[in-house]
């Protein structure tokens, strides 16, 4: 399937350490892609320091998989905004 | 801006205001999510200003054409770029040689320059377009310090993905910014505060929460109603405004009529030459002079100047008409439309005037009635203070907020008119580093550049104490008591769905009085009413959120502000306020019902002291309309003697409730 940016959105972060909380994104990221080289691949963004959540390059199964897992609020693709 | 702050009393040359109180916003850190920056630009200079605050944590990023080291200086303090959510979702490579940007916080477009100006920029003077606008431009807090979140590229007009902008406001977050300020929108229909689709929201929430008051854009999808963007409760939207500034452009006839456009023309006089307007025989002989669609099959345009007519709203139609005239061999164009408040330069110095229809009629007519028709068009001049008067620009974004009616959105207008500021060279409308620019783009880092002033004076008010003390003190007419009309088909007075609490006025914001304060249980009250599920609450404010049941009501949000979007009887709602003035004061309610509506607030008194600094009263709403009406205005004021904390009261009478009245 083709993939698009999507975001996965997990809310107020659950450690004050980000390489932590990236680790996370990782670790959850490897379990639906299953490897550690997909999930660093796929990785677009760690949001890691105003909250928790990452963007990555997901199928739509997969997004769909990750939404599932638990922490996740939403998963959602990408938009574009606009200058006014 | 060489008339922004004088215009909105913030004038550097008294010596006691609040522009001086604070120190111009020294020590205060605004983040601009936008395009870049030009950071050779002038109003970048760092002269004055002391060492970076050390709190800091960002930094300057290189890349492309931008030095990290020595592109910033004490000013520009921090600049980062962000395109990975954009590349990774752009189907097309993004091909900067058919799109020029720069793969670093350099800015092409020149926006995100110009945006960091209004809020921020040092002082310049003598800063004009071609001599329009002259004078000493700077920064509502020009001593204020700049982080630039480059999200937004060049794809042509500049489009900003929301992976790119969540990135940029976790690392503001972190990075120690006290202010964000994005000029930037989606489109209608807008999507939810919790859906992170709308990155802004989302990632304004978690700003808001950690204190850093983020000031956005209302959209210039404007005149239209529920056309306002960024409407979350606890985004400061901003509306724009024209200033008391305009550009006339004499337009003089051959009967010695001297008619007054509008234009940014900075090149030599047309003297007395040719007028025209195509005209063709037939069924539709206007529409050879349409002006996006001109056609010269009767009228050769050669030496001349030509008169069109357009119901375009875009600027498209202007720029058309100006280049099939100039292609033509035609010295000049005269543009009749509605007033849009959106004026630019023609391209190669090109004269291109506008007119509203009346005075379009009235040349046309002068045309019909000679047989050789001249004109002669003068370069336009600043025309500053009385007799402009203020308007709501019809392009700002008008209210209500299509998600969520209660919640009056924008919160407030600022000038967004026809704002001198500095660019980037490859801005096609920049002279001199210098361009002027129109939109609520410009609106909101004015508003900014305030909230940096409010932050310094006020360094533990919340972000909606700041709303509130801009909502209850803003203007509701100009800064000369004249009335602020709001641009449109017709032009009508404005109302809170235009501007919010008024027109914004720093000094009265300093010293509210009042305030209608919020923290993160006002936002969950506002999240369980508006319907979002506990989970997504819960994940949203990283703890465990119980709704309770019976859901509360929106019309309770604390905001500085009534708005009932459907009101069927009576309806009775609760505010609280903090007294941030005199220990010992007592305020008085003034309300001015909307019509046909009853208000009565309890108590309508309120004795403030050492022990009491928080009063609750309830405000009861009754209609006395028997059908469905459209929106009334009104507003509840407490008085001291001192202070006057103005909310603005908006109510629709609903019998019918769901319904859309399109018969």
């Amino acid at each position: 399937g083709k993939s698009n940016v999507h975001i996965i959105y997990m809310g107020e972060r659950q450690s004050k350490d980000p390489e932590c909380v990236t680790e996370s994104h990782h670790e959850m990221l490897e379990l639906i892609l299953g490897s550690k080289e997909a999930a660093f691949k796929s990785m677009v963004y760690s949001y890691r320091h105003g909250f928790s959540g990452f963007a990555a390059r997901l199928t739509e199964s997969q997004a769909q998989k990750i939404a599932g897992l638990p922490g996740v609020v939403h998963v959602l693709e990408n938009r574009f905004h606009a200058l006014q | 801006t060489t008339r922004t702050w004088d215009y909105l009393h913030l004038s550097s040359h008294f010596p006691t205001n609040l522009l001086h109180e604070t120190n111009m916003g020294d020590g205060i850190i605004i983040g601009l999510l936008d395009t870049g920056v030009w950071p050779e630009s002038v109003v970048f200079n760092d002269e004055g200003l002391g060492p970076i605050p050390a709190r800091w944590k960002g930094h300057c990023q290189s890349g492309q054409l931008f030095n990290g080291t020595t592109d910033c200086n004490r000013k520009l303090i921090g600049a980062k770029f962000f395109i990975d959510g954009f590349l990774a979702e752009n189907i097309q490579p993004f091909n900067t040689t058919d799109n020029p940007d720069f793969m670093s916080p350099r800015d092409n477009i020149g926006h995100g320059t110009h945006t960091s100006t209004i809020a921020a920029g040092s002082f310049v003077a003598n800063a004009s377009y071609k001599g329009l606008a002259i004078g000493t431009l700077r920064g509502g807090a020009p001593k204020a310090r700049i982080a630039m979140y480059k999200v937004c590229w060049n794809v042509p007009m500049g489009m900003c993905s929301s992976a790119d902008i969540l990135k940029a406001f976790d690392e503001a977050i972190h990075d120690g910014v006290d202010l964000l300020s994005l000029s930037l929108g989606t489109q209608i229909p807008l999507f939810a505060e919790v859906d992170e689709r709308d990155g802004i929201s989302v990632g304004s929430f978690h700003a808001v929460t950690k204190g850093i008051p983020v000031i956005c854009a209302a959209a210039n999808d404007g005149p239209a109603a529920q056309t306002v963007h960024n409407t979350a409760p606890w985004i400061l939207t901003v509306a724009a405004t024209t200033l008391d500034r305009s550009l006339p452009t004499p337009i003089t006839l051959g009967n010695n009529k001297t008619i007054l456009g509008q234009a940014m023309y900075g090149g030599k006089e047309v003297g007395f030459t040719d007028l025209v307007y195509p005209e063709n025989p037939g069924l539709r002989p206007a529409l050879a002079g349409v002006c996006e669609s001109l056609s010269f099959n009767n009228t050769s345009p050669v030496g001349k100047v030509v008169l069109c007519f357009t119901a375009v709203i875009r600027r498209s139609a202007v720029t058309a008409a100006a280049s099939a005239v100039r292609a033509a061999g035609g010295v000049g164009v005269i543009v009749a439309r509605n007033p849009v408040d959106v004026l630019g330069p023609c391209a190669n110095d090109f004269p291109c005037v506008v007119v509203d229809y009346e005075l379009g009629t009235q040349i046309l007519f002068y045309i019909r009635s000679t047989r050789s028709p001249i004109v002669k068009i003068s370069p336009s001049q600043t025309l500053t203070g009385k007799p402009v008067a203020t308007k709501v620009a019809t392009f700002s974004s008008r209210g209500p907020s299509s998600i969520s009616p209660a919640i009056l959105k924008p919160d407030i207008a600022a000038p967004g008119v026809s704002i001198l500021a500095a660019s980037s060279p490859a801005d096609p409308f920049m002279d001199g580093g210098f361009a002027l620019h129109s939109g609520t783009s410009m609106a909101a880092p004015v508003v900014s550049g305030i909230v940096a002033l409010l932050k310094s004076l006020h360094p533990t008010w919340s972000p909606a104490a700041i709303r509130s003390a801009i909502v209850t003190t803003a203007w509701k007419t100009d800064p000369f008591g004249e009335p602020i009309f709001a641009e449109g088909s017709p032009r009508k007075l404005a109302n809170p769905f235009d501007y919010g609490g008024g027109l914004i006025n720093p000094h009265k914001a300093a010293e509210p009085g009042l305030i209608y304060d919020m923290d993160t249980q006002d936002y969950i009250l506002y999240m369980c009413s508006a319907g979002y599920n506990d989970s997504s609450i819960s994940q949203l404010v990283g703890d465990v959120i119980v709704c309770p049941n019976p859901k509360p009501s929106v019309l309770d949000v604390n905001l500085p502000s009534i708005t009932i979007p459907d009101l069927k009887t009576s309806v009775t709602l609760t505010r609280t306020v903090t007294n941030v003035g005199r220990v010992n004061s007592v305020y008085r309610a003034v309300v001015e019902p909307p019509f046909g509506v009853t208000v009565r607030v309890t108590p309508n008194v309120l004795v403030f002291n050492s022990t009491a600094t928080k009063i609750s009263f309830k405000v009861a709403v009754s209609t006395r309309h028997k059908v469905n009406t459209g929106y009334y205005f009104g507003s509840l004021s407490w008085i001291d003697g001192v202070h006057v904390v103005s909310s603005p009261i908006s109510v629709r009478t609903q019998i019918l409730q769901f319904y859309t009245d399109d018969n």
